[in-house]
């Protein structure tokens, strides 16, 4: 952790590390080294969330210690964890965390390979969600660069984009289950698709 | 030429022949439309007499073309029961995602930009302009590295009398958070979520460059084009980039409280974690 704050300031001194004064191979190592402080943070919010988990359900079921994943490429909507088709009998957890001092209500987006999927609370009770289509760019996009930068195609390929309202109290977290119903519940979302010299 | 109208609250996203526009009621009598368009700067190459040219750190424009789709434009339109949101692909390089939120009042446009096509040897710096009709008198807002909002006058320096050579850069301002402008009637607030410059250059509108792609060195000090790339085993290509920006149209003054909250939004996202779990047996 020590490593990780130090590095976060020594990267933040320079304007090259953001604003495009540099040679290519100095952004590319920037890139890198802002990677890499990304994959030792994951590492910090997952044993966090692991532990406050594990303290919620401790009047329950001992908890051994749930591993998490990120998705630190989900602004390409590329996400093995929640894209992976659902083993049979199990359910994708999303635990969302807010870090400001105040209770949020947003719209949140993970890319997903069924289309048969509900979201339900932590009580249990199924949310409002929609689903949507990746467009034909997005899914371009997403493969090039998975491609180019994980040196493989994207193993799962989802076909959609589950939105649900996350509520989410200040400076804490809250869980989400999405489910794959086995049976076509729904479509996406209504869509219609028009051409025109727009 | 068919119209589209997208949104159920007080915000309306408008399609027709002529591009995408966002109209607000403020009240009755008062409708604030603000349309959107796409164009890019001509980076200055350099001349024998004046060698200057665009670069990295350098903004010296040599003309602005519009950016208009090419051929028949797709649009696709979805209708959910939390958002509205419109895809659009202005041209091979520039495709954009608006979405309009129940019960919210902003539109968020979620933009990829790239790869710049630069074969016919052209640097270019990519821009997006809300046009309105509001009576701003030379005067907007931005942010100061995320803190105050300050105000600045097109072609004015309030501390030194100001010669202006270079009407667009010389209006130019870094947006860490936002850039607003505002009238008697209403007031147009955009936000960004990454650092971006902005202006305003003509009364009543409001412009952010998104991406630029160069062809020239500005000669102070990277010593290499500003042309980044993506290669991948079948060559390199310029980078593509995305983003979001969003806008809001308040009446004057009820802008501060959503550039506040919703920008500390932006810049303090919920985190997403995943796990699974065995049937209901939940943890």
């Amino acid at each position: 952790t020590t490593d990780l704050l130090a590095d976060a300031l020594a990267i933040a001194q320079h304007h090259d590390a953001v604003s495009g004064t540099q040679r290519q191979h100095v952004a590319a190592d920037y890139a890198l080294r802002l990677s890499i402080g990304y994959l030792q943070a994951e590492k910090v919010v997952a044993s966090s969330l692991s532990f406050l988990s594990a303290a919620k359900s401790s009047t329950e079921k001992k908890n051994p210690g749930t591993k998490f994943q990120q998705c630190p490429l989900l602004n390409i909507s590329y996400c093995p964890a929640s894209e992976a088709r659902l083993s049979s009998g199990k359910s994708l957890v999303v635990v969302v965390y807010n870090s400001i001092g105040w209770k949020r209500e947003e719209v949140v987006r993970v890319p997903v390979s069924s289309e048969n999927v509900i979201v339900k609370d932590s009580s249990g009770k199924e949310v409002v969600s929609q689903l949507l289509p990746l467009s034909d760019i997005t899914l371009r996009i997403r493969n090039e660069y998975v491609k180019a930068y994980l040196g493989k195609s994207p193993r799962d390929t989802a076909k959609h984009v589950l939105a649900f309202t996350a509520s989410v109290p200040p400076l804490g977290f809250t869980t989400y289950v999405i489910s794959d119903t086995g049976r076509t519940a729904r479509g996406p979302s209504s869509s219609y698709v028009t051409s025109g010299s727009t | 030429n068919q119209n589209v109208e997208v949104g159920q609250g007080n915000l309306k996203l408008l399609y027709s022949e002529e591009g995408m526009k966002m109209s607000r009621f403020l009240s009755t009598s008062n409708e604030v439309t603000a349309e959107q368009s796409y164009a890019y700067y001509i980076g200055s190459n350099g001349t024998d007499k004046d060698p200057q040219a665009s670069g990295a750190y350098v903004f010296r424009p040599d003309g602005e073309r519009p950016i208009k789709s090419e051929g028949e434009a797709q649009l696709t339109i979805v209708r959910g029961p939390l958002f509205d949101e419109v895809h659009q692909e202005l041209n091979s390089w520039i495709s954009q995602i608006t979405r309009v939120y129940k019960g919210k009042d902003h539109a968020e446009i979620e933009f990829t930009v790239g790869p710049i096509p630069v074969d016919d040897d052209i640097s270019k710096e990519v821009i997006t302009k809300l046009t309105t009709t509001m009576k701003t008198n030379g005067t907007f807002y931005t942010d100061s590295n995320g803190r105050d909002f300050i105000k600045r006058v097109r072609d004015f320096r309030t501390d030194w009398d100001l010669q202006v050579y270079q009407p667009v850069a010389g209006n130019y301002y870094p947006i860490n958070l936002g850039i607003y402008m505002q009238d008697k009637t209403s007031e147009l607030s955009v936000l960004v979520d990454r650092a971006v410059g902005g202006s305003s250059l003509e009364n009543g509108q409001i412009e952010l460059m998104l991406h630029r792609r160069m062809r020239h060195d500005d000669i102070r000090g990277v010593g290499e084009v500003l042309n980044e790339t993506v290669c991948l085993p079948d060559g390199c290509k310029g980078l593509t980039i995305k983003g979001k920006f969003y806008v809001q149209i308040d009446k004057p003054g009820e802008g501060a409280k959503w550039r506040r909250t919703f920008g500390q939004q932006i810049y303090s996202p919920l985190l997403l974690a995943f796990t699974e779990q065995e049937g209901d047996n939940w943890i």
